[in-house]
């Protein structure tokens, strides 16, 4: 779990970050 | 292969281009990568890069079919990525930086980056393997197919899987609401990532 591809770590950290800025918003709740 | 040429981040560019610009809905993109196997010569299809756009629906159906269990293991999870991302050690459930429930499509887009697919197996596979699209819409269909991830998909709140083949993989779409198949998302799609080089955008 230490060592993701670089493809997956990039898509997670994508993901992860969109998530926050998502659910931070107060408009969409 | 032309993928070859793909870089991270113009796959990226890619699969919102496809999932934005759609006048269907949505909810995820995925770009599999082929590739094939050298110790024993099998095809391969692996994450390649995925664009997660939700559904307009997520606030309210938050819990889908997870049960309480669920979410506190969904969220153990998304906070020990978070701290392999960030490299801070996790923080403690009670003082939580993932308190929002984590959805049912966002945790099968999640877990889909840990999937792959051999030798024609599942609908990217199949795909592959046949050159041409599988379009499978409406919640009975996916539950009754002949492939795992299209039964998992459907357990987690999709109703449409699509799978285009294109050069070097296969794009998988997936939305929470009924799409039937249609030549212009195809086309688009099959455009879009058979281009070929990294101009894009």
């Amino acid at each position: 779990e230490g060592d993701l591809p670089i493809a997956r770590k990039k898509s997670l950290q994508r993901f992860l970050e969109k998530r926050k800025e998502r659910y931070r918003s107060p408009t969409e709740l | 292969s032309s993928t070859a040429c793909f870089n991270q981040e113009t796959l990226q560019y890619r699969l919102q281009a496809v999932i934005e610009g759609a006048r269907e809905s949505w909810t995820y993109a995925i770009f599999w990568q082929s590739s094939v196997d050298a110790a024993t010569g099998a095809s391969l299809l692996a994450w390649g890069d995925g664009y997660y756009r939700g559904c307009d629906d997520d606030k309210r159906k938050l819990r889908g079919a997870s049960t309480a269990a669920d979410q506190e293991h969904r969220k153990r999870v998304l906070r020990e990525l978070n701290s392999l991302i960030s490299g801070a050690p996790p923080p403690a459930a009670d003082e939580d930086a993932v308190d929002e429930e984590v959805t049912d499509t966002e945790w099968f887009f999640l877990v889909s980056m840990a999937q792959s697919f051999v030798d024609g197996a599942g609908l990217p596979g199949h795909a592959l393997l046949t050159a041409s699209a599988a379009w499978v819409a409406g919640a009975d269909r996916l539950a009754s197919a002949a492939c795992e991830r299209a039964r998992q998909a459907q357990a987690f709140g999709i109703q449409t899987m699509a799978c285009i083949p294109v050069g070097g993989g296969v794009v998988e779409l997936g939305s929470t609401g009924l799409i039937y198949h249609n030549a212009e998302i195809t086309g688009k799609v099959r455009a879009l990532f058979t281009s070929g080089t990294d101009a894009f955008p």
